[in-house]
């Protein structure tokens, strides 16, 4: 699991039996405190955007209370926030469908600077696009990539370093999953990762002091998982080298999963990336594409695509 | 391509809880990813001193505590704080 915090917004991003939505009271009640921040409007939070998303669990019945199921956590966000929609993304009675609730832009909280919005290299900075990739049946000889002897319990070093640590840092440098971009722009480089006993790994990434990718990888046999999100700005940090489709392709080849689905934000429709992975052909090197979706969500525009592996 | 050069050391470690965490009963891969956005962008925010990377770091492992998950390491860097959690 991974949390971001930035000055403005913040991810998290939990995986097994977490209760992610029971955090939002008490953070609504630590930003109007100590940050004086007014989001309610009428009793209800109003910032400026939220996303809440999920594809839909294994075993949705071990879930804790609201988790359980997709009404639940929506008619639980129906009474935090303002203007909330949601939506069913995939095939209705598929397993792998992918449930996203959004709320409507607050635009008072969209500010009226004046500041330059372009930076010196003529990036946009209100520009924001997220990409995210959920794998599921992994190949097993990839899986195991994943999959540690260390036992819990080691003593720790002197110096802090830990082995959990250490071989998260391993993995990911055996993997390539540092090379996911090519960084021709030579953008500051940071990743923590935590290899688990006996298998598992998690690892954030960030680039250029802003960005970040984040990986979660559960690769136990029979319901084998992994997941890849990124805000990373690919054609900013190549310097123009480097699409997102290249980065699926460095992403598939390090879990080769039975089937994913890829979903892209952005918030401009014109937005570059956005349009050449609308263009991917319905085939791509050893998957077969069984959906593709395209909604316009106000003034995000999200792509769904699902694969499933052919061979 | 990137090299791992790791220059910052971690934040915050805590090396007891990444020494003894035992997945072996985890289950269930696909994740809740929640995304809060207070303002468009940081120029946004009406006072640079009071931002969500102004909260105290104990507020968040509270925060962290109804959500289940614990806190195994935080890098900073210029413009994001990154935790990396249990689970």
């Amino acid at each position: 699991s991974s949390l971001f915090v930035f000055d403005h917004k913040l991810t998290l991003k939990t995986c097994g039996t977490t209760t992610t939505l029971f955090c939002l009271e008490q953070l609504f009640r630590v930003v109007r405190e100590e940050l004086g921040w007014q989001i309610s409007d009428h009793g209800k939070a109003n910032p400026y955007k939220v996303f809440y998303s999920r594809r839909c669990f294994m075993f949705p019945k071990k879930q804790q209370s609201i988790h359980q199921n997709w009404e639940d956590e929506t008619k639980y966000l129906d009474q935090l926030f303002c203007n909330g929609k949601s939506y069913l993304v995939g095939r209705l009675g598929q397993t792998n469908h992918w449930s996203l609730y959004v709320t409507e832009t607050n635009k008072e909280m969209a500010g009226t600077s004046s500041v330059e919005k372009s930076d010196c290299e003529g990036r946009d900075e209100d520009d924001d696009e997220t990409m995210e990739m959920l794998m599921t049946g992994l190949r097993p000889s990839k899986s195991r990539q994943f999959v540690t002897a260390r036992e819990p319990g080691q003593p720790i070093a002197s110096d802090g370093e830990d082995e959990g640590h250490t071989l998260g840092r391993h993995v990911t440098g055996v993997t390539g999953l540092d090379l996911v971009y090519d960084n021709a722009r030579d953008v500051s480089f940071q990743q923590d990762a935590f290899a688990f006993t006996p298998c598992g790994y998690s690892a954030n990434v960030v680039m250029d002091e802003e960005f970040y990718y984040t990986l979660h990888v559960t690769p136990e046999d029979g319901w084998s998982y992994a997941s890849f999100e990124s805000n990373v700005p690919v054609k900013h940090v190549s310097n123009g080298s480097q699409d997102n489709f290249s980065v699926m392709q460095r992403v598939l080849s390090v879990f080769e999963p039975s089937d994913f689905c890829l979903t892209f934000f952005s918030r401009d429709s014109m937005n570059d990336n956005f349009l050449k992975l609308q263009k991917i052909s319905s085939n791509i090197s050893g998957y077969t594409r069984k959906d593709k979706i395209i909604y316009d969500l106000d003034d995000y525009q999200l792509l769904y695509l699902r694969f499933e592996r052919t061979v | 391509t990137v090299a791992l050069n790791e220059q910052t050391p971690h934040s915050y470690i805590d090396s007891e809880l990444s020494a003894n965490l035992d997945s072996t009963d985890a289950f269930e891969g696909p994740e809740k990813l929640l995304e809060i956005w207070f303002f468009k962008s940081a120029r946004c925010v009406p006072d640079q001193n009071r931002t969500l990377r102004s909260i105290d770091f104990n507020t968040w492992v509270q925060l962290l505590e109804l959500v289940k998950c614990q806190v195994l390491s935080m890098k900073k860097t210029e413009k994001m704080d990154a935790f990396l959690l249990s689970e």
